[in-house]
């Protein structure tokens, strides 16, 4: 999706250059923060309501969908939850920077979320999905 | 949509999915959710799904209504990783069993997950208040075929039921535990009502005001809860 946004953000601009006012491309528009903002949580909060989904997902409403977005730079700060590997990956990939890539941005937390849904016309269930909504980010 | 950051602090909508990219991600989010296909829903203000609803907004400590859960329920909601409520099928004909007008239920286990752990099974029946003002005897039978074809009744749980109202809770584990492990034998649950001063003689479930059809209420109709523990493993439908 990341990929095909950009793709078509750079048509886009392309094309019909006042649209990039709204959609900052993350390689050319240096007024853009998106190559410098740090590793963090980000939120899309996803509608069951709005996907028109009510009807078989009882419960919830939506959610927020977590996730984690940004880079791993050097120093990393403590909000960033490094693990020790990343601090070395990161020394690395500043020596070497063709070789070694930075750390990723990944979830360092995860919680359960319930959902509750029609699996037929009589029957219901609740399941409880592990791991499925970030709680924190780090770099890994 | 198809969503950017804007390179602040939020994510703006770059553009709207098309119909074909909506029906990928729908069969995305099926496909983790272990569905084949997008299920039909229910009639609206059935029991078994209000039940679920109830016992949702309990897990996010909102208020239970009138749940009315045990501390057994409450132990099982706990310990769950899946819990599946099934409603009566009134439909469901069984050759060489008669209908026996409400003293039979059949529930469809098919699609409990494989290798999913039974904590508990209960039967919930719901009694209208002020029926009959007196106390009654209700035992659950699970329905059994012996080596021979002919079917025999096995006690599964008995109770006291008072003039109060109410849903009434009996234990079934065991006959769900069979179901599932012998999915031909599922051949349902018989109910029994019996007057204290007339223990030989029995009388139908409706006579003491407990509610077997779906054609009356949906939102008492007859249904079984099943709490489960994950063994781990996720199972999905291929596509």
């Amino acid at each position: 999706m990341t990929r095909e946004t950009q793709r078509r953000t750079k048509k886009r601009a392309d094309t019909t250059p006042a649209d990039t006012s709204y959609y900052p491309h993350p390689f050319t528009d240096s007024s853009a923060h998106w190559s410098s903002r740090s590793c963090q949580i980000q939120t899309l909060y996803v509608s069951f309501r709005d996907l028109e989904w009510h009807d078989w997902i009882i419960a919830p409403n939506g959610y927020d969908a977590f996730y984690c977005s940004g880079e791993c730079n050097f120093p990393l700060n403590a909000h960033m939850n490094a693990t020790n590997h990343a601090i070395v990956q990161t020394l690395v990939h500043l020596m070497n920077p063709s070789q070694v890539p930075k750390p990723c941005c990944a979830p360092t937390k995860l919680s359960p979320i319930s959902v509750l849904y029609f699996l037929d016309e009589s029957n219901v269930i609740l399941k409880k999905y592990k791991n499925m909504v970030v709680k924190s980010c780090g770099c890994h | 949509g198809l969503y950017v950051d804007n390179g602040v602090d939020r994510t703006e909508m770059a553009r709207a999915l098309t119909r074909n990219e909506r029906r990928e991600v729908e069969h995305e989010i099926l496909s983790l959710l272990g569905l084949s296909s997008r299920p039909s829903r229910a009639p609206p203000g059935s029991a078994a799904p209000q039940f679920l609803l109830d016992v949702y907004k309990s897990l996010l400590d909102a208020p239970r209504g009138d749940l009315n859960l045990s501390g057994r329920d409450l132990n099982a909601i706990n310990e769950s990783d899946v819990i599946m409520s099934f409603a009566s099928r009134s439909d469901a004909h069984q050759s060489g069993l008669r209908h026996e007008r409400g003293r039979r239920l059949w529930f469809d286990v098919s699609e409990v997950p494989a290798g999913e752990r039974i904590v508990s099974a209960e039967l919930r029946l719901f009694r209208s208040e002020g029926s009959v003002p007196q106390r009654a005897r209700l035992s659950v039978y699970q329905l059994v075929a012996d080596e021979s074809g002919d079917k025999d009744l096995v006690l599964v749980d008995s109770i006291s039921v008072g003039p109060a109202g109410g849903w009434l809770v009996l234990n079934v584990t065991d006959p769900l535990t069979s179901w599932v492990a012998f999915p031909d034998s599922n051949l349902g649950l018989y109910l029994s009502v019996h007057l204290p001063d007339k223990p030989a003689h029995a009388i139908l479930p409706e006579d003491i005001g407990i509610v077997t059809s779906k054609r009356l209420d949906t939102s008492r109709q007859p249904f079984m809860v099943a709490f489960f523990q994950s063994s781990g493993r996720h199972t999905t439908h291929s596509r």
